[in-house]
């Protein structure tokens, strides 16, 4: 079974 | 003072129409060197990231940062009453409540002005990093758009495999199942039909269909797209522009 993941790991804020 | 010329209003409406179905407030950023804007969509899974060059504009003069806050909704209805083939200069003062739209078509002397408020969006902007990616890909927009199409019908999870020399899209759902193999060729009457395909590392990745959908709609802006693809990042998905690009940042899906 597939979960999608999230970009907020990927990406930081400024 | 804002003015940025398109010199056909169709190049404004393919960049809109081309990310509007995912994402609904946006903040466009408008500097010296152009316009940028980045939205992320509800579900956090898809990142929008826009930018118009000078180049890209008839003419463009921007004395002073602006930030135009748009619903997306509201600017669409303002590009429907306008032409293709009319020029749109999008015009903004220093410290906007309204950005003016103004289409003109020069054949006819025909002038209609339009005036959208803005809105405060509170939205944080995202360093992107640049990514290292184990396989980009470059294909025409037409076949990806197609395949995309095509397999969704299947199943809300496309899974996308490259290795060496093969490109595999698979969908397996309830209905059935479908595959596309592509192998990376040189078409040299058409370059534009061409698939480059350049591998660091084999990827075997599965996205939901339904971002997938949306990223298509930005296949109008270019005739060729760009893929690129790591196991350890979101995919990117970038249209370019005579000047900047439309990409997309697609988080994938994990097997649990």
């Amino acid at each position: 079974k597939f979960k999608q993941s999230s970009l907020n790991k990927f990406f930081t804020k400024t | 003072m804002l003015e940025a010329k398109f010199e056909e209003a169709s190049l404004f409406k393919k960049i809109i129409d081309g990310f509007k179905d995912c994402v609904q407030l946006v903040n466009f950023q408008c500097k010296e060197d152009g316009i940028i804007a980045q939205a992320v969509d509800d579900s956090r899974v898809l990142l929008v990231s826009l930018e118009i060059g000078i180049e890209a504009f008839q003419e463009y003069r921007c004395d002073h940062p602006v930030t135009l806050g748009i619903d997306l909704n509201s600017l669409s209805k303002v590009l429907r009453c306008g032409n293709n083939s009319d020029t749109l200069t999008l015009i903004a003062d220093d410290t906007p409540d309204s950005v003016l739209l103004l289409f003109e078509d020069t054949k006819k002397d025909r002038i209609a002005e339009y005036s959208l408020k803005l809105m405060d969006i509170d939205a944080d902007f995202l360093k992107i990093e640049e990514l290292a990616y184990d396989t980009t890909l470059l294909m025409p927009s037409s076949e990806f758009t197609k395949i995309v199409r095509d397999l969704s019908q299947f199943s809300d999870s496309l899974n996308i495999m490259i290795t060496k020399e093969t490109i595999k899209f698979v969908a397996d759902g309830d209905i059935g199942s479908g595959s596309v193999i592509l192998k990376p060729f040189v078409n040299m009457d058409k370059p534009e039909e061409s698939i480059k395909l350049e591998m660091d590392q084999p990827v075997d990745l599965t996205f939901g269909s339904k971002y997938l959908q949306d990223i298509v709609k930005g296949s109008a802006l270019s005739e060729k797209v760009g893929v690129r693809l790591s196991s350890e990042a979101p995919a990117l998905f970038q249209f370019d522009l005579k000047s900047g690009y439309l990409q997309f940042f697609l988080a994938p899906k994990f097997n649990d």
